[in-house]
């Protein structure tokens, strides 16, 4: 996708502060 | 044995009976023990108070204790619903249940909602997302002019701000979401199903039996 057809809260969904799962690793 | 754990237990601050967890959330009891474990692990690496402060949300999150991040910051105070600077054993198990697998969608894309609406107006407003696509580029390799920002928020609000008023309300998350489901594919955490297997819990399973 270019950057102006991007969906922002997709963008967004990316965050590594949203990205639960490493709060689960050993 | 079971008496003396369960005793002990009773007396950690915001320390909540597994079973009753188990009831509100879509967590069996074993589950809820296990995440028990997560718990005491997240909230003694830095203080060992039986809470999880914010500093040890982000050293699990990031490894880091100091790396602050918005959504990150956002995520913290959605689980800490009763306002008090700390997550309690049982707002992380309700919490977190939003994010099993199995937790209805509806409360996915509300939740969502909420972590988005930045400043609880009910709304998510075109400078809150704006200030997030910005937040994300900040921690990300991506970098895009300040123009093509402003073409993504823009094009992202014309879709989904159906009644065009500027803002957009739960109503129109709830449409957006159904026509974009990947938008709440980090509200599912596949880990929470392996959970027993991650955690396994022997101290409270001699205290309860699913």
């Amino acid at each position: 996708a270019t950057p102006v057809t991007m969906n922002a809260f997709e963008l967004i969904s990316k965050s590594q502060g949203l990205n639960l799962s490493s709060l689960f690793e050993k | 044995m079971g008496c003396f754990h369960s005793k002990h237990l009773r007396q950690i601050p915001g320390y909540e009976d597994p079973t009753i967890l188990a009831s509100e959330t879509p967590f069996t009891v074993s589950e809820v023990e296990a995440l028990y474990e997560l718990f005491k692990k997240i909230s003694s690496s830095i203080i060992d108070d039986g809470l999880i402060h914010k500093e040890e949300f982000q050293l699990a999150l990031f490894r880091n204790r100091n790396r602050r991040n918005l959504f990150a910051d956002r995520i913290f105070d959605l689980f800490d619903y009763k306002r008090n600077g700390v997550i309690e054993f049982g707002e992380f198990v309700r919490s977190l249940g939003v994010f099993h697998p199995n937790a209805p969608t509806a409360d996915k894309v509300t939740f969502a909602f909420r972590l988005y609406d930045l400043r609880h107006t009910g709304y998510i407003e075109r400078e809150e997302l704006y200030e997030m696509v910005l937040a994300l580029l900040n921690e990300s390799d991506l970098a895009l002019s300040d123009d093509v920002v402003e073409m993504i928020v823009d094009k992202t609000f014309s879709d989904a701000d159906t009644k065009g008023d500027g803002r957009i309300d739960l109503d129109e998350w709830k449409e957006f979401v159904s026509k974009n489901p990947s938008l709440i594919k980090n509200m599912t955490l596949p880990y929470l199903k392996d959970i027993t297997l991650a955690f396994p819990s022997f101290v409270l399973n001699t205290e309860v039996e699913d």
